[in-house]
């Protein structure tokens, strides 16, 4: 399963919190309005936080998110 | 299986259950107006509580949650 | 496989029942007004009981109980 | 695998039935009106009898039993 | 895979044949009218057999059996 | 994967062949008019001849047989 | 896997074939007229042919084999 | 996966190609008209070729071979 | 996952590309028009290159190849 | 898994980032216009990232990215 | 899972990249216009690049290359 992000402004966040007992953010990725990123649910990543504005494309269909 | 909440209202809090006999709160994540939050159901994690209204979109289609 | 119940009044309640020979209550979550709980079934859950009025939201489609 | 069982009166029986070569009843759970009961098959319970007015969501579709 | 029987008069019975290379009825559920009764295929019952007036719910539709 | 027989006369025979290089008749079902037989495929059974007239429910539809 | 054959005349063959490097006919099931023959794809039969005239259920569609 | 050909005139040929780096005929198996061959894909046969005119119903269609 | 080839003119080629990090031609199957060639991705087949006139039968659809 | 990158400008970036616990980028392909580029989800690529005008083409449909 | 891939000039190049931690191209396949190749995802071939005008048939639809 992965879940598709397009940025509709700069600064968009896509946070990996990690598996397990204990829930971390391990990773963050930036995204620049216009691009794409695309990730997977992993053994480390079982739950992903997004904010800023963007289109999150996942198996439940489309959901966008709103700028802070 | 995963599923996607969004908030529609600050303060709106994903908990997540623990497995097996036992049946705790584990994490609780807060989300402000617009976040979005994917979250799997997981070795740990095998019940989810959603309140503050919220969209959650599952595989049963979409359901809201109210306000306190 | 996993359901999600929508509370439509205070008090409603979601009763995991255990796997095995043994059928007994091992958890009890009460849900207020508005508030969605999510649940598997797992190898500690194989039956689930709902009282308060409520819907249910099932692969076989979605289900209400009625206020007691 | 699952079933759903809604009870249109009080006093609906849900009886599971044992797996293996010898079919006994392991436990019958009685539903109020209006409450909802989910039931997986496990290595445990291979059949399931309700009688009882009530409503059952299978694979098959919706299933109504009669009042005794 | 399950199947589930529903009996339109007092009576009907749901015979279970056991797997391997000896066939022998090895278990047999009566039911009233109107009750309803939901049964797995298993290691132990490979065939099942029906008579008395019913509807069968199977994966290939709706089937029923004539009175005596 | 099951296939049901319903008989629409007496003296229907299901007739259940055995698996393996050698392949002999191992056990033969008799069904009055109205009576339902369902049936696996098996370890032990993999063809099954049927004959006098019935209505056989498969993946692939519904096959009727004659009288003989 | 499996398939069906109805028979539309007296005499037609379903023939299995061996499975393996040498291809030999390991069986043949004689069809009388209006008879219905099912049979799976097995470790020992990987080949099935058919003669005579017959309606052949296959997960393709149907196909009717013509008298010799 | 299995394939059916249906002759639509005498001495239609289906041939089995060997698995592995040497592909070699293993099989001719030759049809009369109006006669159907059902043929898996197995360890030994991971190809197959067809002459003279015939139908081959196979997962992307029914395709026509014509008359050498 | 297998491939259907029909010819429309002779001298077509199938050629078979070996698995692994060398990528080598080791099969050609030539067929005349009419023919038809159904042929497996296998442990030792990865790729598969077609040229002449030819319709080709995959689960993306049907590409026809030109003549050279 | 995989995805599907059509560059609609020179200079289309396909960034693939490292599974595991720490997230980097591993490798860049870069992209002519006109140019086609499909890439897996892999063991060692968990996410991916896009920039420049592009066409992805996803399990969830196809997502443009806009040139920087 | 395998894409297929018409040339429609001469010269259209399908490159193969390794799977790893390094990513090479390990194999090109020249085409000539009218000519396909058919390609799987492999344990060696993670990515796959196309240059030079064709239609690639994937799972998410056709997509076409331009000319360089
Ligand atoms: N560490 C948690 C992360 C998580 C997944 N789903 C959740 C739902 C709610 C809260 C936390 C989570 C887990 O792997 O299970
Ligand atoms: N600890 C429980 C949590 C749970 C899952 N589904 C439930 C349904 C009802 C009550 C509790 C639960 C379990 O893993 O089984
Ligand atoms: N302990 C029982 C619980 C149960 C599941 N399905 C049922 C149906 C009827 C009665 C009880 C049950 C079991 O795991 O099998
Ligand atoms: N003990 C039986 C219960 C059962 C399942 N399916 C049945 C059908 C008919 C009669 C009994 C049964 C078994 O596990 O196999
Ligand atoms: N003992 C048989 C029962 C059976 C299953 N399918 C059948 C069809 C015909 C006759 C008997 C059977 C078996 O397990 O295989
Ligand atoms: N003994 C045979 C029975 C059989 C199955 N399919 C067939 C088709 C044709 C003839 C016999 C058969 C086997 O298990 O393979
Ligand atoms: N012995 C062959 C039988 C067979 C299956 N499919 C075929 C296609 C063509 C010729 C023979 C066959 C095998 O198991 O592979
Ligand atoms: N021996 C080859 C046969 C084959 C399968 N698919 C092919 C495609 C082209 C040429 C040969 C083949 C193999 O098993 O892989
Ligand atoms: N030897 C290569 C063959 C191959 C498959 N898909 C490809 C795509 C492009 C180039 C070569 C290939 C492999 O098995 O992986
Ligand atoms: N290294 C991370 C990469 C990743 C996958 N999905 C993510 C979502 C958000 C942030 C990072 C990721 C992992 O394999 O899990
Ligand atoms: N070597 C890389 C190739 C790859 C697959 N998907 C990618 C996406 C982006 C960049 C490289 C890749 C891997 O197997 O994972």
């Amino acid at each position: 399963d992965y879940i598709a992000v397009k940025a509709l402004e700069d600064g968009v966040n896509i946070i990996g919190l990690t598996s397990g007992r204990d829930t971390k953010f391990h990773h963050t990725e930036k995204l620049d309005k216009g691009e794409v990123f695309l990730a997977q649910f992993t053994d480390v990543t079982t739950a992903i936080k997004i904010n800023g504005a963007a289109e999150i494309y996942t198996k439940h269909g489309k959901i966008t998110t709103e700028s802070r």
